[in-house]
């Protein structure tokens, strides 16, 4: 450009210098304008493909990809916070409803099942997290059934089989259960009568097994043999949810359970949307995540709540003093988990439906 | 955000009145409340 302004002055007789440097400006935002917006439609091209692809049934395979290792090194937990102090901030009241309504359209929410009337939402954080009317989620009566914790769409299901007990994450990359629970975690021994059906202590343990066999870890292999063959055998299944930013973020009891104890992995906050699960290794169990496990009528249940770097905070109404997204100083084991036992040896109950934890931005 | 559950359910071998079956498909939307399986 410079040259070409050059030679253009050179053979008008050297006006042309200042012409050349007013054009160059413009030019070359124009030219930027360009290079984005030409690989802003490649990008929108390629997920789209995507999407076909899957609506066609083929499993995308796991690529890592640049921008993955450039995420690494952004620190991503104090974005998340900022996010979280720019989205506290108190609006006006004549302008809530004019930003809650924008953000209803580019993210699909509902705002006629929000609880309360738009401008009662003194800021987009308290709006984030806002509760639904009554009614607008009825729980499934059956007591045969299992419900959803929360509102979302199903990325992946199944029964763990086989030693290895992994989540497929995409194919081609998968995650063990033990790593997203943490290495600590439990699954209850029943048949080998440690534990009856109910979860009551087996009379006949001594005091220190009894209190080592309430649980015992066997995710080696999952499903649990009972003496007795016509008995049922337990598998053991998962589900994965993926809670689209407009979505309802409260989380829900799937059944009536008892949670024995909370655990919480700091971790980064990398973004979850799908082009994330393809391109960074061992995702969800990098992410910052709460563990709340337990027992239901059928043996062991956990539910793992997983942040993200726009949805950095969890928040348990059944342990209001819980913070997540610290920062690290702050925290009390950076690498390993925190735990905390309810009632030691009791368990909190909690009914099909109730409240038990809630998503929130930064 | 993402949530993950990880559960204990019958898996009868034979008799297969009582063995849990989901009642979704991948990419399913699902609202809390709503079935997941029996």
């Amino acid at each position: 450009l410079q040259t070409a302004t050059q030679a253009r002055a050179s053979f008008n007789g050297g006006s042309g210098s200042s012409r050349g440097d007013s054009f160059l400006v413009p030019g070359a935002t124009v030219a930027t304008l360009l290079m984005l917006g030409v690989l802003h439609a490649r990008r929108m091209y390629d997920d789209k493909k995507v999407e076909e692809a899957r609506e066609r049934g083929i499993e995308s395979e796991f690529q890592p990809d640049f921008k993955a290792s450039v995420l690494r090194l952004l620190p991503l937990r104090s974005i998340s916070r900022c996010w979280g102090y720019l989205t506290s901030v108190e609006m006006p009241v004549w302008l809530r409803p004019y930003v809650y309504r924008a953000w209803a359209r580019a993210f699909h929410s509902k705002l006629e099942e929000a609880a309360l009337p738009l401008n009662k939402y003194a800021n987009l954080r308290e709006f984030f997290v806002r509760a639904l009317k009554e009614g607008c989620r009825p729980i499934d009566p059956d007591p045969q059934c299992l419900v959803s914790p929360v509102d979302g769409t199903i990325l992946r299901f199944g029964e763990l089989k086989g030693p290895g007990v992994m989540i497929e994450q995409v194919k081609g990359f998968s995650y063990s259960v033990a790593s997203l629970l943490g290495a600590s975690s439990f699954l209850p021994m029943v048949a080998e009568g440690d534990m009856d059906e109910d979860g009551d202590e087996a009379e006949n343990t001594p005091m220190d097994k009894r209190k080592k066999s309430w649980w015992r870890i066997s995710l080696s292999s999952p499903k649990v043999r009972d003496s007795v063959s016509s008995r049922p055998v337990k598998g053991l299944f998962y589900c994965v949810i993926y809670l689209k930013p407009g979505d309802y973020h409260h989380i829900h009891s799937p059944v009536d359970w008892k949670i024995f104890i909370r655990r919480h992995f700091s971790g980064n906050l990398y973004p979850v949307n799908e082009r994330a699960t393809r391109t960074i290794r061992n995702l969800y169990i990098e992410n910052e995540r709460v563990v709340l496990e337990g027992l239901w009528q059928e043996g062991f249940m956990a539910i793992a709540a997983i942040g993200a770097i726009n949805i950095g905070s969890i928040e348990l109404p059944i342990e209001p003093e819980f913070r997540s997204n610290l920062p690290r100083k702050k925290l009390l084991h950076p690498e390993t988990a925190e735990e905390r036992l309810y009632e030691p040896g009791i368990g909190m109950t909690l009914r099909k439906g109730d409240e038990i934890a809630a998503f929130n931005m930064g | 955000s993402t949530v993950v559950m990880v559960f204990q359910a019958p898996v009868i071998i034979g008799d297969s009145s009582s063995e849990f079956k989901f009642s979704i498909k991948r990419g399913d939307k699902i609202r809390v409340g709503e079935a997941l399986g029996r």
